[in-house]
């Protein structure tokens, strides 16, 4: 059985990239084969590892959403130890449009998921801002959904949206899809918005509990991801936290909520 | 003569929404008639103004991209002094697709700001994350095109496609499109991150002096947007920064912006 996930969230830059690359590798320092799947045209995922999908002419995510039934083996690539990775590349922008009269556009990676199954036990697909096609594949695709968020108004008012996307999913293509929850990122717990915002997130939450809705068991993920330069600064040197700041705070924490993932999964 | 700006950057949470309502609202302050665009489906600029386009039924930027000949006076909402909005809805998102084959689709909203001339003496447009049909219409409709962003490696990978993007829509629909330059948003002077990013950004805007593409007299803006909890406060409250915290480091920091701005347009 393999937990895969959705990294989505259509607000910009509340650190779904971010999270992706170093939950993922969290979990691989866990000892549990883990795949990213770069679903982002900026490729930001694939940058942040050091892995140029263009260079080296291998199939990319985007070969493989144009026709799922292509080479599928050297798409991916091996990242780090227990670490592996589909990449991006730019074209996937032109994805959304060429696959928009497509038959099948909405389970692309769903197949090509099917056709890595028993591979890997955990699946993370990194998504763009948006509610589009390639997202709408991820949250086809996968087990679960969770959101990225930071704990500013904007970024909570997008989530009623988020959640109804996840629910049309859900009556549609993917009936078993949750929401896992939300993880908090560049979090400053101190300031009065963030406490304010994740008390609405919590109570938001528990109002769910008793409903049949996606989201009746979703939770605000422990511990929050601090704001901490390190991890602004680890993408430029293509590493994750942890090669290279392994003492920081945010290494600290997304080894945390790597820790909490796979034991929340091995309680399932 | 109207200076028209697309805030535009793929990379998303830079601070465009943050940018395009604090620096309007500061040009507005400065006694300049200003009109904002909103052109995301998330609507944020609208909501951080209070402006909410589905309660009073009337047209948004939706209808008038749909039909550019549309009924327009009741589209533009006055929202503060000086300062006037054609809010977006939700329904946005499907403007992309449906404006897909449409006749004249990059020139939807040039057409909508020609019938507003001589009414607004800026002009700023609020883009999605995205490079894609709505930011295509208001590179297409603007004069410049205006950047915010975060100093970090992620947002600086972006520039590149960002820049190649303008010069594009600068050969082809709108030759007089120049990129203005970069507002360096949520800025933290005192980390070494920064101070490298902007240095590279400096390096890179001074070696294009001397060529002929649309960023030849781009510069960063100064002062930089300070990181400041008020910003991500007051779009809660349905108020710009000057409103909700006047004194604060964000409203001087969006005061200076403006002026910088309307004093190098006096000066063109
Ligand atoms: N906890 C953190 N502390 C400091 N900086 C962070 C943190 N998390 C992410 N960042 C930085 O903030 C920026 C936005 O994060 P990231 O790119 O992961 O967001 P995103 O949601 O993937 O953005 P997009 O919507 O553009 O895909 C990046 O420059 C990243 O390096
Ligand atoms: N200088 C600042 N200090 C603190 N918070 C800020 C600052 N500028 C913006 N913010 C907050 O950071 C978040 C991202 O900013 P904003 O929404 O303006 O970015 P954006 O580029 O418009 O995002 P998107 O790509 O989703 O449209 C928001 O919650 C906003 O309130
Ligand atoms: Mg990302
Ligand atoms: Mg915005």
């Amino acid at each position: 059985l393999t937990r895969s996930v959705a990294v989505m969230n259509q607000k910009g830059g509340v650190g779904k990239t971010t999270t992706t690359v170093n939950l993922a590798a969290g979990v691989a320092r866990l000892g549990r084969s883990t795949l990213i799947v770069d679903l982002d045209p900026q490729a930001h995922a694939s940058l942040h590892l050091g892995v140029d999908a263009e260079a080296d002419g291998a199939p990319t995510i985007y070969d493989l959403l144009l026709d799922p039934e292509g080479p599928i083996d050297g798409a991916v690539r091996d990242a780090r130890p227990n670490l592996s990775i589909i990449p991006a590349v730019v074209d996937l922008a032109a994805a959304e449009t060429e696959l928009a009269d497509a038959p099948n556009r909405h389970g692309r990676l769903t197949r090509v998921l099917e056709r890595l199954a028993g591979r890997f036990e955990f699946v993370f697909i990194d998504c763009p801002p948006s509610l589009g096609l390639l997202t709408l594949n991820a949250l086809g695709a996968s087990r679960e959904a969770l959101a990225p968020m930071q704990a500013h108004f904007l970024a909570l008012q997008g989530l009623g949206k988020l959640f109804e996307t996840v629910r049309l999913v859900g009556r549609g293509v993917n009936p078993r899809l949750r929401i896992s929850g939300v993880v908090l990122c560049m979090h400053e717990e101190t300031t009065n918005l963030a406490r304010e915002v994740v008390a609405d997130l919590h109570a938001f939450f528990e109002g769910a509990r008793a409903e049949d809705v996606p989201w009746k068991s979703a939770r605000v993920y422990t511990p929050p991801i601090r704001r901490n330069i390190k991890l602004a600064e680890s993408p430029s040197f293509g590493k994750t936290i942890f090669e290279y700041a392994p003492g920081a705070p945010g290494a600290q924490d997304y080894a945390a909520l790597a820790e909490t993932f796979v034991r929340e999964w091995d309680a399932m």
